[in-house]
């Protein structure tokens, strides 16, 4: 999507990486995962406040829409499985 | 676990962390 | 993305949620969070050889491209810092 190299100055990166943590943070925790989840605030220094959204959390429900349009694309459907609505959404 | 946490039994012995858009990404063997 | 309730049949969601654990577990060894990567492991009850992908992981950078779309849509490119590439996507 980017020109070689240009992935590292993009301007939204630095807000990208604190919001990844974030929702790897709670993936942890609706993943029943807590010791994880508690080692990895203190190994990445975060001393923010953090409010969880409702299980299973941004993180894991986006991915699995990503997943799924993933493996309805034209080229991946015969050999993954995936939702009639992301095949009926590649193909519009 | 919680009910949205990943099959306690990977689909194989060995999983590749690779980028699922790279070329060969279907022909790595597990 | 589906009617409510039926993302939880979505038929790629097994594997979608195996990708996604294997992902994380990969995000949290490249970020330096080797106790919490480990705790994950055992807290999800996998004992598997995991070979991991070039830093910084697929899930990161997979997120910063996606996070880079988020803040580029029409509505809310005003207040998010984003990429000139990703505006141009949306454009068009």
């Amino acid at each position: 999507m980017y020109p070689k190299g240009k992935a590292a100055g993009v301007p939204s990166d630095g807000q990208a990486r604190e919001k990844l943590a974030l929702y790897v943070y709670e993936y942890l925790l609706h993943m029943g995962a807590q010791k994880s989840a508690q080692s990895f605030l203190s190994e990445i220094h975060w001393e923010k406040n953090i409010t969880l959204g409702e299980p299973p959390g941004f993180l894991h429900s986006w991915w699995c829409v990503f997943w799924d349009l993933y493996c309805a694309a034209p080229d991946r459907r015969e050999t993954c499985e995936h939702s009639s609505e992301t095949k009926v959404f590649h193909d519009y | 676990p919680s009910e949205y946490a990943p099959p306690p039994n990977p689909s194989a012995d060995h999983l590749i962390a690779a980028n699922p858009f790279d070329d060969n990404y279907n022909s790595i063997s597990y």
